[in-house]
């Protein structure tokens, strides 16, 4: 593992973890799409069906258990929990998921390396994963205004992607026959939608005014 | 012949 990669799952990590303090320690989940959060717990389903049978790393099967963990627990929170269900923004977090979920599968179904329910269910996952922040992304345009911890939330998981492409671009030039034009591009897609958002995020920043998305 | 070493990634 490179320290690409292995940042890159850190950086993952810290951004479920400023959104469960988020939620667990402010009771509010102001900002935060549930649609995002419901995709991200079926992208995990889909991709970690081979949790049992295919044994990576120690660190492998623990990162998959907490990525699988707190992506059910964030949903549970927004839906159930008496008190921080009642920040859930119902009213601009209108994306559809068939929209997403329905083209991903499809895509899955004719495009993927090979076609064994769990390779397909995998390549559905990746598809998925690229695009399952569009939801967040949208009620954050529809924010006025976004908290710091939404922000940092969603900068984090950019810097998940940025991260991915350097581990990528290492591998290929490291390790033997590393082609993978399927993880490649759908995690190349994902993290161009990130740029928007970047550029707005480093203004804010370096202007140190509040986040805030044109709409 | 396919290469799985995507599969080690998260």
């Amino acid at each position: 593992m490179n320290i690409f990669r292995f940042s890159g799952d850190m950086t993952h990590l810290m951004s479920v973890l400023v959104l469960l303090l988020k939620i667990h320690t402010i009771k509010s989940c102001a900002g935060i799409s549930l649609k995002t959060q419901e995709l991200y717990a079926l992208v995990f389903l889909a991709r970690y069906l081979d949790i049992v049978t295919n044994f990576i790393s120690l660190y492998n099967t623990i990162m998959k258990l907490i990525f699988l963990g707190s992506s059910f627990m964030i949903v549970w929170y927004i839906r159930r929990h008496r008190i921080v269900r009642r920040s859930y923004d119902k009213e601009h977090d209108t994306f559809r998921h068939l929209f997403l979920v329905l083209p991903c599968f499809i895509l899955a179904l004719l495009i993927n390396e090979r076609s064994a329910f769990k390779e397909i269910m995998w390549t559905f996952s990746l598809y998925l994963e690229a695009v399952a922040i569009l939801p967040q992304l949208v009620l954050l345009q529809r924010t006025k205004n976004i908290d710091n911890l939404t922000g940092q939330y969603v900068f984090f998981l950019g810097a998940y992607r940025a991260l991915y492409i350097c581990n990528w671009i290492y591998r290929y030039f490291t390790e033997p026959h590393y082609v993978h034009w399927i993880t490649w591009i759908s995690g190349l897609v994902q993290t161009l939608l990130y740029a928007d958002f970047f550029y707005y995020y480093f203004n804010s920043w370096k202007n140190n005014v509040k986040l805030q998305l044109p709409a | 012949c396919f290469q799985y070493n995507a599969k080690d990634e998260l």
